[in-house]
């Protein structure tokens, strides 16, 4: 299950979390777990986009996908030097 | 780097750079590989406090802790969580679980774009000078984002997060990837937050030419730099024994070779592999090569490692053969033994020799550094061209800066081959590539920016484009070093960096968060797209006709379709319309409109034809109008458009393309 699992940056739409979550990391763990209760975050984004990073099944990505609040779920992409 | 400040124009008397208090106040990201904090082009000699500003960190890990950093490097952090969950905990052995550079790019990269001066710079001997940044009293951010398995989106964005809460003021990132829509692009959306938020950012067009369509970081909010050569080279002189001599280039530093000749071969004819003329590890026979002079084709392999293939094959030296694809391009290596990298048209005459002669001998020499090559700049044939292939209605790249054997910082932890045999330690290297350019424009953006600190990224890179120059002194074209014919609009955008020129650019096209949202609705994009890129809540007018062209753009990139294309026909005329506007940014003047177009098939109209400002920042608006006779798919043209008040010349490059 592991060896599946390959890592999507995760985009939110902020102005759709719930008034009921304390701060949007609550909100972001809260998603994230609504798919995979195993996955953790490798990065929560808060300047540039907000989101996280995390590593997903595919399965999982799709389904995350679908969720509201949810504006992207890109697979991560291995940038070269120049 | 050495040279490149003068081939700039730099610390000319004329010049005129912003006051030393402000460019110490600006901070340049790199996005890299890391830094080598030891290395005399980080001294913070002469360097105040650090800026208010900053609010970044010096972060402690293998081999760096928090001395590491001073008044010149500032900050320097590693962001390496996406890069472990792909390929698992980092070997420590093998590279730095801390900012430190294992490779070197990242160093070079940094002291380009902000080094302090260092005297007596060289790699052994070669591109002897002072060596500094381009912006020498600026600040280095490094952020190491790239690792021995490659630069990881997730990585990168953490990076950028953190450099834009940090308050650089330049993102420099000499990295890409593959081209996708701005909304699924990591970097563009960074970029697009960083822009937003004040921040000029630099990217490398990428090393995928002569080949068409190749650019990389492609986004109009993203400065797209692609890579030209100094007026320096570095001769490897080649005597064949029918009394024939040729030059190359080469950096290699031991022991030369005897003047007596010594027998030459090719490649592909001592090797038992069908790829043996690459000189690929393990395809060639000890037996028929050793004790002489062999001729490897460039391809496939790194250019130091066919040398080193050779060497341990017990050849004596290489000649390094050019091929089609590169052209007469020439690139210095600090080869393991004697060699010379020869242009197509040589290589194709040496190999004449060794073929026709029964017994062919040649010879090698160094002919150390020679400054004053002409012409210069030419284009470099890796250097990545367009058409832009995600919004062909943008021009990239955006221009071009020195990307060829440049000398620059060097880490302590590899030879300048990166090979790991290669057991020689240097402080400063000569490599090639748009990674090199990139740092160059970051520097000059950042000198910029310290001038006129009010100015937006746009203006800065409206600055950088609009002076930028595309032509010799005969009036021809930047020639493309990949055909040895002019280049065009497609592989230098608006030409050349022109740094002090850009330091008073007269006027600016400018733009704003809100004109890259208009950009986007004329890419139909949706309200949900906008948001990914934008992080705002906007929905397009579909009352409102929004146009690519509309796009405030230093530069002009025109679609037309052919005959058979929507709307065509033959002898059917088709007309677009762009609109551009035009800020102040010097003192009152009139400026007067000068077109040349080496395209009949298109009229062109530009109205008003003069634009007269009176007060700084003032605003003027302008219409072209192109109305193009249909042409078959795969037609270029190309003109220029400038504005001018007799002082200031602001030129922008229009590439028409029919598909």
């Amino acid at each position: 299950s592991q060896q599946t699992k390959k890592t999507f940056i995760v985009h939110m739409d902020m102005s759709k979390m719930a008034a009921t979550y304390e701060d949007h990391f609550q909100w972001y763990d809260s998603s994230l777990k609504s798919v995979s209760e195993s996955a953790d975050m490798l990065y929560a984004y808060n300047n540039i986009i907000h989101g996280f990073s995390t590593r997903l099944t595919p399965e999982e990505a799709e389904l995350l996908e679908k969720q509201p609040g949810i504006l992207s779920v890109l697979p991560e992409m291995i940038y070269k030097l120049h | 780097t050495t040279h490149s400040p003068e081939f700039l124009g730099l610390g000319k008397s004329d010049a005129v750079p912003p006051a030393s208090a402000s460019i110490s106040e600006v901070i340049v990201g790199v996005l890299d590989t890391g830094v080598w904090p030891e290395i005399k082009s980080f001294d913070d000699t002469g360097l105040g406090p650090i800026p208010s500003t900053w609010k970044g960190t010096c972060e402690v890990g293998k081999n760096f802790n928090s001395s590491s950093c001073n008044r010149k490097l500032i900050g320097a952090q590693y962001f390496s969580k996406g890069y472990e969950a792909a390929f698992g905990p980092i070997d420590e052995t093998m590279e730095s679980k801390s900012p430190r550079d294992d490779d070197g790019h990242g160093t070079h990269t940094a002291t380009t774009a902000a080094g302090s001066a260092v005297s007596g710079a060289s790699l052994f001997g070669y591109a002897l000078g002072t060596a500094r940044g381009m912006a020498t009293q600026a600040r280095v951010a490094a952020y190491k984002v790239c690792w021995l398995g490659g630069c990881f989106s997730s990585d990168i964005l953490a990076a950028m997060e953190k450099a834009v809460a940090d308050g650089v003021n330049v993102i420099s990132m000499s990295i890409g990837g593959g081209i996708s829509d701005y909304n699924r692009d990591t970097v563009a959306i960074g970029a697009f937050r960083a822009v937003a938020q004040g921040i000029l950012v630099s990217c490398s067009a990428g090393n995928g030419g002569p080949s068409a369509g190749s650019l990389t970081n492609v986004a109009p909010w993203i400065t797209t730099v692609g890579a030209g050569t100094l007026d320096r080279d570095f001769p490897a002189y080649v005597s064949l024994g029918n009394g024939k001599n040729y030059s190359g280039i080469s950096l290699y530093s031991g022991k030369p070779l005897s003047d007596s000749l010594l027998p030459l071969v090719y490649a592909g004819n001592v090797s038992n592999s069908t790829s043996g003329n690459l000189c690929m590890p393990g395809t060639l026979v000890p037996s028929q090569v050793a004790g002489k002079i062999v001729i490897c084709d460039r391809g496939l392999n790194s250019r130091v490692q066919k040398g080193m293939v050779v060497r341990d094959s017990g050849g004596l030296g290489m000649i390094l053969a050019n091929t089609e694809l590169y052209g007469e391009e020439l690139v210095a290596d600090a080869h393991l033994l004697p060699a010379s990298t020869v242009g197509q048209r040589t290589a194709d005459a040496i190999k004449n020799y060794a073929f026709s002669d029964p017994k062919p001998t040649a010879t090698i020499a160094s002919g150390g550094t020679k400054l004053g090559v002409e012409p210069s700049p030419v284009l470099a044939a890796f250097s990545s061209r367009g058409p832009n292939l995600v919004t062909p209605e943008v021009l990239k790249p955006d221009l071009i800066a020195p990307g060829v054997n440049i000398l620059a910082g060097w880490t302590g932890a590899v030879g300048p081959t990166g090979l790991t045999s290669d057991k020689r330690h240097v402080s400063f290297n000569i490599i090639s590539g748009t990674s090199m350019s990139c740092p160059h424009v970051s520097g000059l953006a950042a000198l910029i920016k310290a001038a006129h600190q009010d100015w937006s990224p746009a203006a800065i890179k409206s600055a950088l484009m609009t002076t930028a120059y595309a032509t010799y002194k005969n009036g021809e074209n930047i020639l493309d070093v990949a055909t040895g014919q002019p280049s065009t609009p497609f592989d230098f955008g608006a030409g050349h960096v022109n740094p002090v020129a850009a330091l008073d650019p007269g006027l600016v096209y400018d733009a704003s968060v809100d004109d890259y949202i208009n950009f986007f609705c004329a890419l139909n994009y949706s309200a949900s797209d906008i948001k990914q890129i934008a992080n705002k809540d906007f929905t397009c007018d579909s009352s409102k006709k929004y146009s690519l062209g509309d796009l405030n753009y230093p530069s002009f990139s025109v679609s037309l379709q052919t005959a058979s294309g929507k709307g065509g026909g033959a002898g059917v005329k088709s007309t677009v319309k762009y609109t551009r506007t035009l800020t102040n940014v010097g003192a009152p003047a009139t400026y007067k409109l000068s077109m040349t177009s080496k395209t009949p098939s298109v009229k062109i109209l530009v109205e008003p034809e003069s634009l007269s400002f009176s007060k700084e920042y003032e605003k003027k608006t302008y219409t072209v109008t192109f109305t193009a006779t249909s042409m078959p798919s795969g037609t270029n043209g190309f003109a220029h458009l400038e504005w001018s008040d007799g002082k200031h010349v602001v030129g922008s490059p229009i590439a028409f393309s029919w598909t």
